[in-house]
């Protein structure tokens, strides 16, 4: 039985740290797992191949843009813990359509079989979802994920991202399997607050849960820098990744979200 | 003499944040300063305003798309400080083609004769730069501006906006006045690290200095949550805001920078 999970987020909130990390948590649990890297960036999968591996457009380029010669083994490179890894890539910043190049990308991956080829899925999707090419993926994957943390834009923008789901679940699959809350810091004001509390409040308010939660944690920063998933360092607490991959596994609850007007955001998150 | 700037940055790393501390503080040394939102989200002058403003897309629908209808006073509003605002807005996440709207904004800016009226232009833009049209401010801005934190992930983007500011100088005057330092923490391993010795690294690689460097505040998170600059808070410390106004202001050194190949960011920022 295979699940398909899209992650979306604010941008830089640390979806592709946290994907990646759960994308192992999944392999560990003995699942063939693949994540699919859907930013021009192309900084999804480094730290489960140890390098930035040739993206799809950097292929399609290479075969003159052949796309039917394309095979599964040019673009798809396996890693750490056997979790195989695509990069959809896309124009330098500021050039071309990257949004295009990921939802080519999905229909292509669509085309050579590759979501059947897997146990699990996990889209990795770039924050600023300015155009339809970046939600395609929603049109692929049956869970939403999205990660926030305990801040005013970060909630923000995960509201704009119900909105799309809300939007795709009239003719896709795709449901909102939760908010993973990342960069947990408890107690930042001495209040003894739980460092999640606007988290909590906005879930409600859109009719969902949480997933899991991922501390404030300078050796997850540290991760990214050595290029490698938790799981490769000695010594470090993995746990809140393995919590999220045995949720996200079993059959989590599903809800099509309802989003807030935006000044319904202030109200509900801001003081006002 | 009129200066404009333009504010980059990976996504979520506080480009919104900063350049609306920085534009009050700039308002404060006596300059009449626009701070200009190219982002979908439209998030990036509320703290001005006090609540999110009509986008120059809202407006545009509202007017039967007759931009030629548009007055600077349906889509530029004033707030704290005196300070004005302007948000391009565009499409619902995952809709339409966000890109378009900016260059449509920067545009019709431009022939509104907007960019003459004020001393200080702030163009502060989305962190995934995606296609041409989130590129377009580097046409209408002198100085380029990026944000990072002292991470990876953040050096990565930076370096890949690098890449576009030097394509641009070579038709426009854009350049490349430096970097911003922001979320910074010292001593983080107990190491007594100065909390930014990789964006040093960074900044010399490409060729670049340091404009300014704003600690991780946690004041600054409930900001965002209050709807205010900091310069609105009482007992808090805005020095960093001020310095780097100051720096801005005072005909900071310039540069074509020269951004390394993705390899390249690996060895001088990651450990390989
Ligand atoms: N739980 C965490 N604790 C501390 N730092 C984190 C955490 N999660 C992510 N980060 C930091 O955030 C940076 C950006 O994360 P990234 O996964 O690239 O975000 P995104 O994919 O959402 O743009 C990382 O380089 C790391 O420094
Ligand atoms: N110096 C800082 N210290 C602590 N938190 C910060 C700082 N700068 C920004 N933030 C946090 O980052 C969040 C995102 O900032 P934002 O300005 O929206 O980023 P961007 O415009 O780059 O997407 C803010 O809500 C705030 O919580
Ligand atoms: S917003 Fe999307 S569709 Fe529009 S040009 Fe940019 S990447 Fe392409
Ligand atoms: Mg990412
Ligand atoms: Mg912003």
């Amino acid at each position: 039985m295979s699940h398909a999970y899209a992650f979306y987020g604010k941008g830089g909130i640390g979806k592709s740290t946290t994907a990646s990390n759960v994308a192992v948590a999944m392999a560990k649990l003995g699942g063939k797992v693949l994540l699919i890297g859907c930013d021009p960036k192309h900084d999804s999968t480094f730290t489960i191949t140890g390098h930035m591996i040739e993206t799809v457009i950097d292929t399609l380029e290479k075969k003159n843009y052949h796309a039917e010669e394309i095979e599964p083994d040019d673009i798809i490179k396996t890693g750490y813990m056997g979790v195989a890894a695509v990069e959809a890539g896309g124009p330098p910043a500021g050039v071309g359509c990257g949004g295009y190049v990921v939802g080519e990308t999905m229909k292509m991956l669509s085309r050579m079989g590759v979501y059947e080829s897997y146990d699990v899925i996990i889209f990795d999707v770039l924050g600023d979802v300015v155009c339809g090419g970046f939600a395609t993926p929603l049109q692929w994957a049956e869970y939403a994920v999205i990660v926030t943390a305990n801040d005013f834009d970060s909630l923000f923008a995960a509201n704009r991202i119900c909105v799309a789901v809300k939007a795709k679940s009239a003719k896709y699959p795709i449901r909102l399997a939760g908010i993973i809350g990342n960069r947990i810091a408890p107690n930042q004001n001495g209040n003894g607050e739980n460092g999640h509390e606007l988290i909590d409040l906005f879930a409600n308010e859109v009719g969902t849960g949480l997933v899991g939660l991922v501390p404030a944690d300078d050796t997850i920063r540290r991760s990214r820098i050595e290029g490698k998933t938790l799981f490769e360092i000695e010594g470090v607490n993995t746990k809140p990744y393995e919590n999220i991959a045995n949720v996200l596994l079993c059959d989590p609850s599903v809800v099509i979200p309802t989003p807030m007007a935006d000044r319904r955001v202030f109200q509900v998150i801001g003081n006002r």
